[in-house]
């Protein structure tokens, strides 16, 4: 089987992130076009980036990896659970 | 907060620890909890009391993995724990990931710092975006020693439960902007005295006097300024053939070389060989001709062996029964001259300890060019 390249790796972390601490439903794969019932990758990384205070671009820059590679909290960020 | 703002209607709240982390002993895990509620029940109207009852409200365990909630952990790193909102059931309970490394220094995952985190879910509160805030979603470590909870989220927990009527107004950040002592009034009551390099050091608040030889005069300066992360001494000595001198504060105590802290401080009292009963030393000093050095809790006194490191048996003694002359409680003790001096209030014995016996009463202020 081919190796995933570094790139690959940190979207797929990225995405597991996201689906974990910012959305209730889960996230949709970053290469997706289909559409889905699941939160989109770009808005949901955007939440995530406003949240913790980074500039709101929309890419998996290295401020963003390096926040979600922080130990922390398993609460989701977003939920406001009854 | 959470959505419709749950949280525990009752004046107590109960909580048990049904699985223990074998990084820490389950006397430190237990005090360390405890603590993490103390920092709630001291700015709000609520208790927080551990109980063995299967009912208790908040469950507390150590897991790795997959654990029944279906939030498993992921191994070390990543998430460290988690909690749930206030409720019946697993309402309160908070799990933390046996995969992580349990501290109570700055190694690993700090236990306070993360309970105290997660209980603040327990209690009601959701993450906060505010980074200086305990709520803050990621794990920092930061000073646990005097910690107390950050405005964001005290406000947060106080507009859930109120503010707790009998608190005392919140301390000054800086403990130290208060007036120095006045060095030359007559009631002055020293915290501890010490020699460090030949010189005397007298602490009394966040403050010490330093007494150097005839003609270098007395200078005062902040503890903090010299030994950071001190805030105030309750006792201390220098072991001069170690070079180095021992602070101690609260239940800790710290060894320095100059003005560097060594690698391993702070530590706790049990660490030098105190029961767990003993949770402040009042004073302390090395008697340089046996090589030991004298602790004083209260109304007795320890005798500690530096060769051995470790405390001498036959110890606690009476104070006022084994050193006659000295009374029944030492503020701070040292030596100076071959001669032993105990101060207790605001004055002090001149003693010499191979007879046992006091050779003068002396005003501590006097000793500070009054």
């Amino acid at each position: 089987m081919p190796t995933s390249s570094p790139r690959q790796e940190n979207l797929s972390k990225a995405q597991n992130y996201l689906s974990q601490f910012f959305s209730e439903v889960g996230v949709a794969s970053p290469s997706s076009v289909v559409r889905s019932s699941l939160d989109s990758f770009n808005d949901t990384l955007k939440k995530m980036q406003e949240f913790f205070g980074l500039e709101v671009t929309g890419q998996l820059d290295s401020n963003t990896l390096e926040v979600m590679a922080r130990p922390r909290c398993g609460f989701n960020d977003m939920a406001r659970y009854g | 907060h959470f959505d419709g703002r749950p949280k525990w209607n009752k004046a107590v709240v109960t909580y048990r620890i049904t699985d223990y982390t074998p990084d820490m002993s389950q006397r430190d895990i237990n005090s360390t909890i405890a603590k993490a509620f103390k920092l709630y029940s001291d700015i709000i109207p609520l208790d927080f009391q551990q109980s063995d009852s299967e009912t208790a409200d908040i469950m507390i365990k150590f897991k790795s993995g997959d654990h029944g909630d279906f939030a498993p952990f992921d191994g070390q790193n990543g998430v460290l724990a988690h909690a749930f909102s206030p409720g019946e059931g697993n309402g309160g309970d908070a799990h933390f990931d046996e995969d992580e490394n349990w501290t109570l220094t700055s190694e690993g995952a700090n236990l306070f710092l993360v309970a105290a985190h997660e209980f603040g879910h327990a209690l009601g509160l959701v993450h906060s975006q505010d980074e200086t805030a305990l709520m803050f979603p990621t794990y920092k470590y930061v000073n646990t020693d005097r910690y107390t909870l950050p405005d964001d989220d005290r406000e947060g927990v106080q507009a859930l439960y109120g503010v707790r009527s009998d608190i005392l107004p919140k301390p000054q950040p800086e403990a130290t902007s208060e007036p120095p002592p006045d060095r030359c009034n007559r009631d002055l009551v020293f915290d501890a005295v010490t020699t460090i390099g030949g010189k005397l050091f007298f602490f009394k608040d966040g403050y010490f006097w330093r007494k150097g030889g005839r003609w270098e005069g007395i200078t005062r300066h902040k503890i903090q300024s010299v030994w950071p992360g001190i805030h105030k001494v309750d006792a201390a000595y220098e072991n001069k053939n170690r070079n180095t001198v021992i602070f101690f504060e609260g239940n800790q105590y710290w060894q320095f070389r100059g003005k560097t802290v060594l690698p391993g401080y702070p530590k706790r009292l049990s660490d030098f060989g105190f029961p767990s009963s003993v949770t402040k030393v009042d004073a302390a000093v090395h008697v340089s001709t046996i090589s030991k050095t004298l602790l004083f809790v209260n109304n007795k006194y320890w005798s500690y062996n530096e060769g051995r490191r470790r405390m001498d048996r036959g110890y606690p003694k009476f104070i006022h029964r084994h050193l006659p002359g000295v009374g029944h409680r030492v503020d701070a003790a040292f030596e100076n001259r071959g001669h032993l001096y105990f101060s207790s209030g605001s004055r002090q014995t001149e003693y010499h300890y191979q007879r046992r016996r006091a050779l003068h009463t002396l005003m501590n202020y006097l000793w500070l060019g009054c």
